[in-house]
């Protein structure tokens, strides 16, 4: 079969502006995982899991993207990121959410696959387990770009003045809507 | 919103999701991406799918086994699996998203009901991608 990688770089009103950063990083991405699916190079015997680690690692890293650096950010101003990751021949998998301050949350899920008995770590325990398996704790807010911090004051503004914040509301409650924001 | 989908050689397929969630979110929100069936599924037997969007509207649909199950027990192709499940999603519950997938036989899906998504894939030495709809570039790898 030939080996096929697919990647996606999130969904919503992305602006003009947005649109080269992601398809650039998009396209490193791909450069990246596919050496992890040609067999019988040096990085592996060719590997669906390595290559979309690899390529989700690829736009973990890229501020153009809404996960690791450049995650949006709650209404703290905080980044609290997950991930989940999964395999197709005995349906392991590994889930994470409401990590902080780690680089790559997709690498984590798959740590929580390979090493534990559990599927789904979440909040201070998975920060916990992470620091344990090796992942490097950043400084504080290391995750945050400038577009995150300006995304998060236009929110505040726009909800301020009574205008549509689409679906990132602050109420837990609050009723469905029909608008989207970029990207979720 | 980040994710991959592959299938190797063997055909092996593995499915990945990364995000930040939205902009505002409340402090301990989670959204579809960490949750398997919606944001993210693999199973060699019938495929691999990465969403994304409004989470809350994909965990509440489980836009990625709808994926699934159209591929498993409707026979669609990936394509259009996804395609009908994404638009039957903002259908009923009116929120948007998109998503990515690769059946067992290598073919691929890719749709959403948002104003843009990035894709991209890699096949046979060239990279396919776009973010509009009804656009699509390629280049050399």
């Amino acid at each position: 079969m030939e080996p096929i990688l697919l990647v996606h770089g999130g969904a919503g009103n992305i602006t003009d502006a947005r649109c080269p950063g992601k398809l650039t990083g998009m396209k490193q991405a791909l450069r990246v995982g596919i050496k992890h699916l040609i067999p019988n190079n040096d990085l592996s015997e060719g590997s669906a899991l390595d290559a979309v680690e690899a390529a989700v690692g690829v736009m973990e890293s890229d501020g153009n993207f809404n996960a690791g650096y450049g995650a949006c950010l709650n209404f703290e101003g905080k980044a609290e990121v997950e991930a989940s990751i999964m395999e197709g021949s005995e349906l392991k998998a590994g889930c994470v959410t409401l990590l902080h301050d780690i680089m790559h949350p997709i690498s984590v899920a798959r740590c929580v696959m390979q090493n534990t008995k559990h599927t789904f770590l979440g909040g201070e325990a998975a920060q916990k387990f992470a620091l344990e398996h090796g992942f490097e704790q950043l400084p504080e807010n290391s995750l945050i770009t400038e577009d995150a911090r300006l995304a998060l004051e236009e929110f505040k503004e726009r909800q301020a003045s009574g205008l549509d914040t689409t679906f990132a509301r602050t109420e837990l409650d609050v009723k469905q809507d029909s608008g989207e924001q970029e990207p979720g | 919103t980040v994710g991959a989908v592959a299938i190797d050689c063997n055909g092996n397929i593995a499915a990945a999701t990364s995000t930040g969630g939205i902009t505002g979110k409340v402090s301990g929100r989670i959204g579809d991406t960490p949750l398997l069936g919606c944001g993210t599924y693999a199973d060699n037997l019938q495929g691999g799918v990465s969403t994304t969007g409004h989470g809350e509207t994909i965990m509440r649909f489980n836009l990625a086994q709808k994926i699934m199950s159209k591929i498993r027990y409707e026979g669609k192709t990936a394509q259009i699996a996804t395609e009908e499940a994404c638009k039957e999603m903002t259908e009923r519950l009116t929120g948007t998203g998109g998503a990515i997938t690769i059946d067992a036989h290598g073919r691929l899906g890719i749709y959403w009901t948002s104003h843009r998504m990035g894709w991209a894939y890699v096949k046979n030495g060239e990279i396919f991608y776009g973010i509009d709809h009804g656009k699509q570039f390629k280049e050399q790898l």
